[in-house]
């Protein structure tokens, strides 16, 4: 681990006597080195490493009878600060119904995650309608009902053979018609790279209007985390990220590097196949995993 | 990268980077550009291009390591072929049993499916959904149903039926869960009870997106399963698959194929050269 490394790193010198500036880049090296292998981004890692350098270097790890400490002290608070210090809560729109768009890369787990959305504002005491905005994807429609069937939550289906952006309109309509609140729109996971689908995510925004869209990605992306996120924003204005798959042992430094690169707060946390996997983002258990 | 006209310290800085950003990782990524600089300065190497193709000749023999690992596959008439394809979730695996069967069809072969995924919303409606499109049966269950007796009935299915190739769709699982990965040796012994040699090939399936954990994927389904070939999924996207370079080296487990989209047709055979010339060059 990197508190392993770093005290190796430090516990060497040590015994040389006073630390150094150079001593300080030994450790960073190491740093980057853990950053790396957690798949945070190549150039968050580079900025990250420069910032830290520059509290290690300035605070005391020079003069610390335990460097180690102090040093990994240091990267933790910085990685705290950038995931993001609060927790941010889902937004409330100005009038219902709060409209959640979920979109993100094949295969990221937007399907389970609306459910799991989906069951946890109902626990809430709302009432949500799911949406099943995706008609390409084989049994996509049947994906989401058989969820919409185990939680008891209705889900609005036109199936396969409707434009996605008139499904997700129509959507809205029933919804506003029969109270429902939020509206949670499943979407096909598409590549951000496939214009003719970033234009269709451009056009179903338009026509709903949000609330949130989420990007959903997978705990175990890698380097292109931040590609990916970018462009999804650049189109549409990503509000919020969830990070799936944590029950795994993926280190998660994507959603620092999304975080870092965006902005985009992370909004909740995917630690399961089971509907109920769903918790709250806190930074510094994130922060804990990345480090290893 | 190489288009340049001196060869420096910016070049292997530059050559550093670029491997980190396809998900090489840090490891193989410092020890290729090692044994670059070892080379170029054995060789007295002063021309970027000649680099560049030390480089690749390096990244190409990596790959060919595990490659020429790569058993024969040899079918048996009247035995079927079984195929059992592994992965985490969402890696692909269902979209790529649809692939392999359109592959298995164009040499002639007849195919059969068996929907292993009884667990998750609809696996076994999207798999039925692809057998229907490519004409292929599907043995299935309900939902909920063990998948040992899914594997069984197949089994028997593709016996009674001459069929050539079966292939057995299995649940996505975290390699982290141990009983979810005890059920694949499981599913393994009822395949060799009724053929020996079942099932011939072992796919595993990662996600071109993942990063330092698809190594460990590798690993840990390696453990439970013995991977025959690994098929690289969703290279159609910005993800370059780097970690097939890790599991390459560490694994010395052969690359067989790589997804290149969504449709049946969108598979390709690895070809190390093609994939190494794809990644910067
Ligand atoms: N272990 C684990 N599995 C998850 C989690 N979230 C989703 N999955 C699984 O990941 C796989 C993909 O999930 P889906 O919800 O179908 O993903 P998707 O983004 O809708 O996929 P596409 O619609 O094809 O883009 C399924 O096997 C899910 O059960 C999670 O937090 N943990
Ligand atoms: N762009 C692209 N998408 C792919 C590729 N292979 C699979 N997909 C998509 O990835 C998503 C997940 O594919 P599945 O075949 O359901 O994955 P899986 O591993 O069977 O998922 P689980 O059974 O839930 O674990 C689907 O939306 C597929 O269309 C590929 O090569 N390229
Ligand atoms: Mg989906
Ligand atoms: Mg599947």
């Amino acid at each position: 681990s990197l508190s392993d490394r770093l005290n190796e790193t430090f516990g060497r010198l040590s015994k040389k006597g006073r630390l150094t500036e150079e001593d300080v880049d030994g450790a960073m090296r190491e740093v980057r080195r853990a950053l790396l292998e957690a798949d945070v981004n190549f150039k968050v890692t580079k900025d990250f490493v420069a910032a830290v350098r520059e509290r290690a270097v300035g605070q005391d790890v020079l003069r610390s009878l335990t460097p180690a400490q102090t040093a990994i002290g240091i990267v933790n608070e910085e990685l705290v600060r950038v995931l993001g210090n609060e927790r941010e809560p889902l937004r409330v729109p100005d009038r219902p119904p709060q409209i959640l768009l979920m979109v993100g890369l094949q295969g990221s787990g937007k399907t389970t995650h609306s459910g799991k959305l989906a069951l946890h504002l109902r626990k809430e005491g709302r009432n949500p309608l799911l949406v099943a905005a995706d008609v390409y994807r084989p049994a996509a429609v049947n994906q989401l009902q058989s969820l919409g069937k185990q939680i008891n939550i209705p889900v609005y289906e036109e199936g396969t053979g409707r434009n996605p952006v008139d499904i997700a309109g129509n959507a809205v309509r029933f919804a506003i018609d029969r109270g429902h609140n939020p509206v949670i729109v499943d979407t096909a996971g598409r590549l951000q790279i496939d214009e003719r689908l970033m234009q269709e995510l451009v056009d179903i925004r338009d026509r709903i209007r949000p609330t949130e869209i989420l990007l959903v990605a997978d705990a175990m992306t890698g380097q292109e985390a931040v590609g990916v996120a970018q462009a999804f924003h650049d189109r549409l204005g990503v509000t919020g990220l969830v990070l799936t798959k944590m029950d795994g042992d993926a280190r998660g430094g994507a959603a620092l590097s999304i975080r870092a690169v965006t902005g985009v707060p992370i909004k909740f946390i995917g630690t399961g196949e089971k509907l109920d996997a769903l918790e709250p983002f806190y930074p510094e258990r994130l922060a804990g995993r990345i480090l290893g | 990268l190489f288009d340049r006209s001196v060869l420096d310290e910016e070049l292997y800085e530059d050559l550093e980077m670029l491997l980190i950003q396809a998900d090489v990782g840090w490891d193989v990524s410092q020890k290729l550009v090692a044994e670059l600089r070892e080379r170029v300065d054995r060789d007295r190497i002063k021309d970027p291009a000649d680099a560049r193709e030390i480089l690749r000749q390096e990244m190409i023999l990596l790959l060919e390591f595990a490659t020429r690992n790569r058993k024969v596959k040899i079918l048996q008439r009247g035995v079927p072929f079984v195929i059992m394809v592994v992965g985490v979730n969402g890696v692909g695996k269902t979209t790529s049993i649809a692939k392999l069967a359109a592959y298995h069809q164009r040499f002639g072969r007849s195919v059969m499916l068996a929907a292993g995924d009884t667990f998750r919303a609809a696996a076994i409606d999207q798999l039925s959904v692809w057998g229907e499109r490519l004409k292929v049966p599907v043995i299935a269950h309900q939902q909920g149903a063990d998948p040992g007796a899914v594997v069984f009935d197949a089994m028997q299915a593709a016996h009674a039926r001459n069929i050539d190739v079966l292939i057995v769709d299995t649940a996505g699982r975290l390699h982290t869960k141990y009983n979810l990965m005890a059920e694949l040796e499981k599913l393994r012994k009822i395949m060799r009870r009724h053929v020996e040699t079942a099932p011939q090939e072992v796919l595993l399936v990662i996600d071109a997106t993942t990063g330092q954990n698809g190594l460990i994927q590798a690993q840990e389904f390696a453990k439970s399963v013995d991977i025959t070939d690994i098929m690289i999924a969703k290279l159609d996207g910005t993800a370059k698959g780097g970690i097939a370079f890790s599991v390459a080296k560490e694994l010395g487990t052969p690359i067989s194929y790589v997804g290149t989209g969504e449709k049946a047709t969108d598979l390709a055979e690895f070809r190390p050269d093609t994939y190494v010339d794809s990644l910067f060059f």
